[in-house]
């Protein structure tokens, strides 16, 4: 019954399973946790390897000899212009304080999604499936679309950036340098599991731009009685400053960190509950209401207290996703390191989904249609908008200067490689 | 995955396969080929859609032709299973005739199959 009992699959499956559990590349010669191969947390989740067979090239690391005899930071600029002998890296970047993004999240950073063309039989046909490889390799997760680190033109037709693609609009040196260390089910109380796989050298590397954005667990989970095992705000103040130390040992110096709030998860029930489902759009017999009691019956909902026809319940779990945003705010406000800036954003879902009715969108096309829980394109790629023009508009020296020489760099170099 | 998943697994797949009959005025087993033939040969997506087409499809059919919804056919292939003083979790409305009494009737169409020896974990 277990294909990876059969002999000659034991040890791929191992291979598999140690780089999901680690969160890092499954192919990575050079072991620098950065790939050429897309899925199995490859260039997906992080800046393609432009040279898997050298562990000391890889995506944000400060040129080697100005890049002169190679590509060694995989932004695409290298080499010497012949007009006057300067290495391009020198004279398109020196100055310019080239910068990464990572991302520290759940699986709504990830951009988990369960496509609806799987399971919808009236519009189903060849084409449904063709994605599913990939979606199985990633977890069910769309990392490549996300806010954060998405880089490739998703489904929706929404004109937003990811938060990367605006850094390295901002400063073409930025090429490839996004990391998303996102991890279904992951929690303030669980991320030390996985943070080990962040990637950046104290001292050869970039500064970067982390967020951490733990929006969910730490208040959701599938228990009949889901409030028990809720964080408490001792325990998170006491995971998220562990966290934080751990940062200030491996972030270059010059790096910045955000703390992101949780939502107000009722905006789930109220806007879906009385909704169909796509399972029940056919024959108009299945809500949400009644989806969300079939998950919490079996203790598989993602998360029981805002899924719940329970009033109080929901209330509850608000209440306490306000007290750990509160304790983050907490920490935000008085905690001081050496190598990196903190911050507190809000998790302004009430703000998008204004901004998206005055669009003329209705709230609930910003949720996820088949889990009816997580934030979907739109929604992740509007509050990147939001997050992006926050940050502009307090905090303008995080997001670095725009560099003069890009023009100069889409001459030269094109497309720098691509992704 | 824990019983939850294979439960929620098992009622969103019957449902494609009730609802693309539906939808292409088909039977059950002509729904069923037509998914698997829809999947990728990657991952072993459509080779392992045809295994359990070969292992579940007689009582799925049986079933289904019988007018049982995805709920009645996940219990009666005990993918889904009710735990002692646990709560039926189901997805659809219940059926009008008493959930014993349709689960029986159920259990009794597919006694003789083959089906029931695999471990629900299968």
């Amino acid at each position: 019954s277990d294909i990876c009992s059969l002999p000659f699959l034991v040890k791929i499956c191992q291979k598999i399973k140690l780089a999901i559990e680690n969160s890092v590349p499954f192919k990575d010669v050079d072991s620098d946790k950065y790939s050429i191969f897309p899925t199995l947390r490859g260039y997906h989740w992080r800046g393609r390897d432009c040279n898997d067979s050298d562990g000391t090239v890889y995506p944000g690391r400060r040129p080697d000899d100005w890049d002169i005899h190679q590509d060694s930071n995989c932004n695409g600029i290298w080499g010497v212009d012949p007009k006057d002998g300067i290495p391009y890296e020198k004279k398109f970047c020196e100055g310019s304080q080239p910068r990464g993004i990572i991302l520290l999240g759940d699986s709504a950073g990830a951009h988990f999604r369960i496509s609806p063309e799987w399971i919808t039989a009236s519009q189903m046909a060849l084409k449904s499936f063709f994605n599913l490889p990939t979606a199985l390799t990633n977890e069910l997760n769309w990392p490549q679309l996300s806010g954060a680190t998405g880089f490739l033109n998703g489904y929706s037709r929404i004109k937003e950036n990811s938060l990367y693609l605006r850094l390295r609009e901002r400063n073409h040196c930025n090429h490839r340098d996004y990391q998303n260390l996102s991890k279904n089910g992951a929690s303030s109380q669980n991320l030390k599991k996985f943070i080990e796989s962040l990637s950046r050298n104290q001292l050869l590397d970039h500064p970067a731009i982390v967020i951490y954005a733990m929006i969910g667990n730490d208040v959701c989970n599938g228990r009949r009685d889901p409030v028990p095992e809720m964080t408490t705000p001792e325990q998170l103040y006491s995971k998220v400053t562990e966290t934080l130390k751990f940062l200030n040992s491996h972030l270059p110096n010059g790096s910045h960190v955000f703390l992101s709030g949780l939502p107000d998860g009722t905006f789930l029930w109220d806007n879906l509950h009385d909704r169909y489902h796509p399972l029940g759009q056919l024959n108009e017999d299945v809500t949400y209401d009644q989806f969300y009691t079939f998950l919490s019956c079996l203790q598989v909902s993602p998360c029981h207290g805002w899924m719940s026809s329970n009033k109080t319940l929901r209330t509850l779990t608000s209440q306490r996703a306000e007290q750990l945003s509160d304790t983050l705010k907490k920490i935000a406000t008085s905690q001081r390191f050496t190598n990196f800036n903190l911050f507190y954003v809000d998790f302004d879902f009430q703000e998008i989904t204004k901004e998206w009715q005055r669009r003329g969108g209705q709230p609930w096309q910003l949720i996820e249609p088949v889990d009816g829980f997580h934030p979907n394109e739109v929604a992740l790629l509007l509050l990147a908008d939001r997050f992006w023009n926050k940050v502009q508009r307090q905090w303008p020296e995080v997001l670095g200067k725009e560099n003069p020489f890009n023009p100069q760099i889409k001459q030269v170099f094109g497309d720098q490689g691509g992704h | 995955p824990s019983n939850g998943h294979i439960c929620i697994g098992c009622v969103v797949v019957v449902s494609v396969i009730e609802q693309l009959a539906q939808v292409h005025n088909s039977t059950a087993q002509a729904s069923m080929e037509r998914l698997c033939s829809y999947l990728p040969e990657q991952l072993f997506l459509k080779s392992t859609c045809y295994l359990v087409v070969s292992m579940f499809g007689p009582d799925i059919i049986k079933l289904l032709s019988a007018d049982m919804n995805a709920d009645v056919v996940c219990h009666t292939l005990e993918f889904c299973k009710q735990d002692a003083g646990q709560p039926l979790c189901h997805l659809y409305p219940l059926p009008k005739a008493p959930w014993e009494f349709t689960l029986e009737k159920a259990r009794q169409m597919v006694k003789r199959s083959p089906t029931l020896k695999y471990s629900r974990s299968d």
